[in-house]
């Protein structure tokens, strides 16, 4: 409970606000990667302290940057730029927005087909 | 329980594979959804009357262009099939934490839940600061249903939130994206109409406009045909928009427009009242001393009632009357029956493909200005008849002969019930 003394809680203390850490590196932007289906493994419930960051590495990680800033109308480097971090600090929803692709080597069985609806376009540029 | 909202697109409850729809998305089997704000999940940001009438609409607004109806469900939280909440930080017993102001502002389940991340600056669909709670509200339902994310320009499934101004609509593509899940409005018209409107152009010559409405139950729309799609935010109730006319159940419109009249009827049972163009009211006695509403006998001898429908042919100034399978033609100057009348509809209007005829009982007869031609609906089909033109390109067709059927939600788009309770919305 937010803290108040008087009965009509005019003078109740506001709710600390609470902000989202903000993408700024590498290892918050293979979080997101993975978070939001642009690349294969399970998103972890936050960074680990020990051990390899999770998400996409190497080349898989220039393929999901890659697909992220085409659909993003962003010149699609590879890289994590200024501009891809930008896009990834938007607000948005947090739903994923695509299955990942199964890596090639993987014996997992094929992935099913990608979401209904017309393929993602990258948006026309302005 | 994250693989879920993580890894597969949302949808709704475990369905039989028959439900199962395009491209592995699921739907909801039922065509009304019950949805609740779960009593410990309202915003501490807006009074909670705001915040079910933004989510109502938000639900009216899919049900205007999908065959769905949703329904506000008082009861428990567990029997509503889409509950919704707000929260902030860990919420309402979910594994998937908020993160605070900024980057995610919500999420929705397969299962049919939403939440809101309650740190986010929600607003009303007035306000044009924040994060309009609306547009949030139609992407999550938009994702419950089994929409998945889209970048296409334009679209509420865009998964970034982006400012625009506070009037938003769903757009042509997330339309056909929703209905490749749950099909297309179908469904039969009491009455439909061709509203004629003469105005005077700022150098004074007259000029006609028309605007088409279809007519069911108590509720109406307004299609616009060069957008080819119904006037946003309708159905409204009849009452809200003809005033003294019955607030249901019409029968017919016909309006008599020549030289000399103009002349515009609703029957319904066996009276018809007189609209006033001008006034935007039934008349209660017009210029002619005749009040309304009137017997039908009286006004169009010789015409039974109750009719099916009836729709006026400017060419040769006669109303069609039909009741069952009969046709009777009046002639209007002459203020009487044709001789010939009564004739069977398929001697009046014979069917160009034998046996693709309606035979009796129609429920509306329509002149489209837009289509220059006449239709014939019953059920959800449509039969439209043989224009002249028509007739000078295939010289062997019969006089007034019909077409085929046609599905009417082929050719007059997202004509789409709402649930009663968000009818007044």
């Amino acid at each position: 409970e937010a803290l108040f003394h008087s009965r009509d809680r005019s003078d109740r203390a506001p709710a600390p606000l609470r902000r989202a850490p903000p993408i700024a590196g590498l290892p918050a932007a293979q979080r997101f990667l993975s978070k939001y289906g642009w690349a294969p493994g399970p998103p972890g419930a936050g960074p680990r302290r020990d051990g390899p960051p999770e998400g996409p590495q190497g080349a898989a990680l220039a393929q999901a940057l890659r697909r992220f800033q085409e659909v993003n109308a962003l010149p699609a480097s590879g890289r994590l730029d200024a501009a891809t971090l930008a896009a990834m600090n938007r607000p948005r929803c947090g739903v994923p927005d695509t299955r990942p692709p199964l890596p090639a080597a993987s014996a997992a069985p094929r992935a099913p087909p990608p979401p209904p609806g017309p393929r993602p376009k990258a948006r026309p540029k302005r | 329980f994250l693989h879920l909202l993580l890894a597969a697109p949302p949808g709704p409850h475990p369905q039989d594979e028959g439900a199962a729809r395009a491209g592995g998305a699921q739907a909801f089997a039922k065509r009304t959804l019950s949805w609740r704000l779960l009593g410990e999940g309202y915003s501490r940001q807006l009074p909670a009357d705001q915040q079910r009438h933004v989510l109502r609409l938000a639900f009216r607004m899919w049900s205007e262009v999908t065959p769905l109806t949703f329904r506000e469900d008082p009861g428990p939280g567990a029997s509503a099939d889409i509950k919704l909440g707000f929260g902030r930080g860990r919420h309402l017993g979910c594994p998937r934490v908020f993160d605070g102001v900024g980057q995610e502002f919500a999420h929705a389940w397969r299962l049919g839940d939403v939440h809101f991340d309650d740190d986010e600056h929600f607003t009303p669909p007035t306000s044009d600061v924040g994060i309009s709670l609306l547009r949030v509200a139609v992407h999550e339902i938009g994702h419950v249903l089994g929409l998945p994310h889209s970048y296409r320009a334009g679209s509420i499934m865009q998964p970034n939130y982006t400012p625009r101004g506070p009037a938003f609509e769903l757009d042509w593509s997330d339309r056909k994206a929703i209905q490749r899940l749950y099909g297309s409005c179908a469904g039969s018209f009491d009455t439909a109409f061709d509203w004629i409107r003469t105005e005077r152009s700022p150098r004074g010559d007259a000029t006609a406009r028309f605007s088409t409405y279809f007519f069911r139950h108590g509720w109406y729309w307004l299609y616009e045909n060069r957008n080819n799609r119904t006037r946003y935010g309708d159905p409204l109730p009849i009452l809200a928009g003809w005033r003294g006319v019955p607030a249901q159940g019409i029968d017919a419109f016909v309006h008599v427009w020549t030289w000399g009249r103009d002349e515009r009827y609703f029957f319904k049972g066996n009276r018809y009242w007189r609209y006033d163009s001008d006034r935007d009211q039934a008349y209660s006695e017009d210029e002619r001393g005749h009040s309304y509403p009137r017997l039908i006998s009286e006004g169009f001898p010789g015409i039974p009632s109750p009719l099916d429908t009836a729709f006026y042919d400017r060419r040769r100034q006669l109303i069609y009357f039909f009741k069952g399978p009969w046709v009777f033609a009046f002639d209007v100057p002459r203020n009487r029956v044709l001789g010939s009348s009564p004739k069977k509809m398929t001697e009046v209007f014979p069917a160009i493909q034998p046996r693709n005829h309606p035979l009796r009982s129609l429920d509306a007869a329509y002149y489209s200005y837009a289509h220059r031609a006449v239709f014939l609906f019953k059920g959800s089909a449509y039969w439209r008849v043989a224009s002249d033109g028509d007739r000078k390109r295939r010289p062997g067709l019969p006089p007034n002969g019909l077409f085929p059927a046609q599905p009417i939600p082929d050719k007059w788009f997202d004509v789409c019930d709402v649930h009663a309770s968000t009818l007044n919305m």
